[in-house]
């Protein structure tokens, strides 16, 4: 009755509530964790700490991860009213020149209609009033935005934040310069700023932004992945991989992304630990370094461990908030998706025997693109985006009852298939 | 290499082999 045992351990037991309550000491302890910073440095040696005192084996694996700072940033309309904008630089974005920007605005919905209007954008500073269809259709705005903007003549680009929903919050997120165009300033603006100038721009009337910003890019900084295990019995070679990412982005807590994540990966090894349980092979738990500007520690992992990919029985990410849990997405063969679907049977107690496809994540994706069986956490997500990025992402949307059925989940799913007697098949 | 129902046979077998190792940890 393992299953039951751990399920029973988090959400009615000694450890009910744990997840939350160490997720709240990490972030208002540290606050947030952007690529590069202090903060984040603190934050992996408070893990590190944390870990070994709860007695599991931890190391630190060091990489080089972007180091972005945002600086001093403001936004103000000056025609046809004085108004001032609620911005977020967006990652990797140049700054302006020390006085700022000030440019006459063109306001687009789309890529097309950008290049539609090509020679109206010169000079300009190009405002993207995109409707959100969803996070990865609408998030190429937030990507490439300030590239496409640039090809045709814009001084800047003022994205519209990419949330289906808005109380005049901007949400920030990587973008990408593509090479061989001008880099130009960019941000994020509210839903509300960009649908205010859009109703401007259909009346005819011009608009002027001043934009400033102190945004500059330094050299990559050091950092590390933080592992914890419990080393397997029988074949310790032999890995089942549970994740989350540490770094977060420089506004609210990131207590949703993805420290939820990070603290159900860590909660998985206690509660198994605390049962006194250790399976066939080694569970390991592995907190990324710069997942926000493309799992870029995750990357280097998978470069350095790779050699021994036949060794990888199992990756497991969490990064889409540790809301009330729905089931289990799955990417791997035929023969590992039947495992899966009697392993998924055992959490029946938590009403969670759903066996969905397409695992996904940032951070498991190229084992998962070489073949090795990959796993994510499905939540009750309906509320995800509202909070992405922003200064929303803080303990004030988790919930203890909720990320105790996803440490179960996540614990189950973790040491069943540590512990069969064969790896999943291919 | 064995044939291919006698490999479909084997498979079936680990299958039901597996579901009942699975069920061993409710």
């Amino acid at each position: 009755d393992v299953a039951k045992q751990i399920i029973d351990l988090a959400v009615f037991g000694a450890a009910q509530n744990r997840s939350y309550r160490r997720l709240a000491d990490f972030t208002d302890t540290i606050g947030n964790r952007v690529s590069g910073s202090h903060n984040l440095e603190m934050a992996i040696k408070y893990m590190y700490t944390a870990m070994t005192q709860d007695g599991l084996d931890v190391h630190l694996e060091p990489v080089k991860i972007p180091h972005w700072v945002r600086g001093e940033e403001s936004a103000q309309m000056i025609v046809p009213r004085a108004k001032s904008f609620a911005i977020l630089g967006l990652g990797s974005s140049v700054g302006t020149p020390p006085e700022g920007i000030e440019a006459e605005v063109l306001v687009v919905e789309s890529f097309l209609e950008l290049r539609r209007r090509a020679s109206e954008a010169v000079g300009k500073i190009v405002v993207f009033n995109q409707p959100f269809v969803s996070y990865g259709l609408t998030v190429v705005y937030r990507a490439y935005g300030a590239s496409e903007a640039a090809k045709v003549g814009a001084v800047a680009s003022l994205i519209r934040s990419i949330t289906p929903f808005s109380i005049n919050s901007p949400h920030t997120g990587w973008q990408d310069y593509q090479d061989g165009v001008k880099r130009i300033p960019t941000a994020c603006i509210t839903v509300e700023d960009a649908e205010l100038m859009w109703r401007f721009a259909q009346r005819g009337q011009k608009i002027v932004v001043r934009l400033m910003m102190g945004a500059k890019t330094l050299p990559d900084a050091d950092s590390f992945n933080t592992v914890a295990e419990i080393k397997g019995w029988q074949h310790p070679e032999q890995v089942v991989l549970l994740s989350g990412h540490l770094d977060s982005w420089d506004v609210g807590q990131g207590a949703m992304d993805d420290g939820g994540g990070a603290m159900i990966s860590w909660e998985a090894l206690s509660l198994i630990k605390d049962l006194g349980l250790r399976p066939r092979r080694t569970l390991r738990a592995v907190l990324w370094t710069g997942e926000e500007q493309g799992g870029v520690g995750a990357q280097q992992y998978y470069n350095l461990h790779k050699v021994n990919m036949s060794n990888f029985d199992l990756v497991m990410e969490s990064d889409l908030g540790t809301f009330t849990p729905l089931g289990l997405q799955f990417t791997g063969s035929d023969a590992a998706r039947k495992v899966m679907e009697e392993v998924v049977k055992l959490l029946a107690p938590i009403n969670t025997t759903k066996l969905e496809t397409h695992g996904e994540g940032t951070d498991i994706s190229p084992w998962m693109q070489a073949g090795v069986p990959g796993a994510s956490l499905h939540v009750a997500d309906s509320r995800y985006f509202w909070f992405h990025h922003s200064e929303g992402d803080t303990m004030t949307v988790q919930d203890p009852q909720e990320m105790n059925l996803c440490s179960a989940l996540w614990a189950v799913v973790a040491y069943v298939v540590a512990d069969l007697q064969d790896m999943l098949q291919r | 290499a064995l044939p291919k129902n006698s490999r479909s046979n084997d498979t079936e077998r680990k299958a039901s082999h597996v579901a009942a190792e699975v069920a061993g940890y409710t």
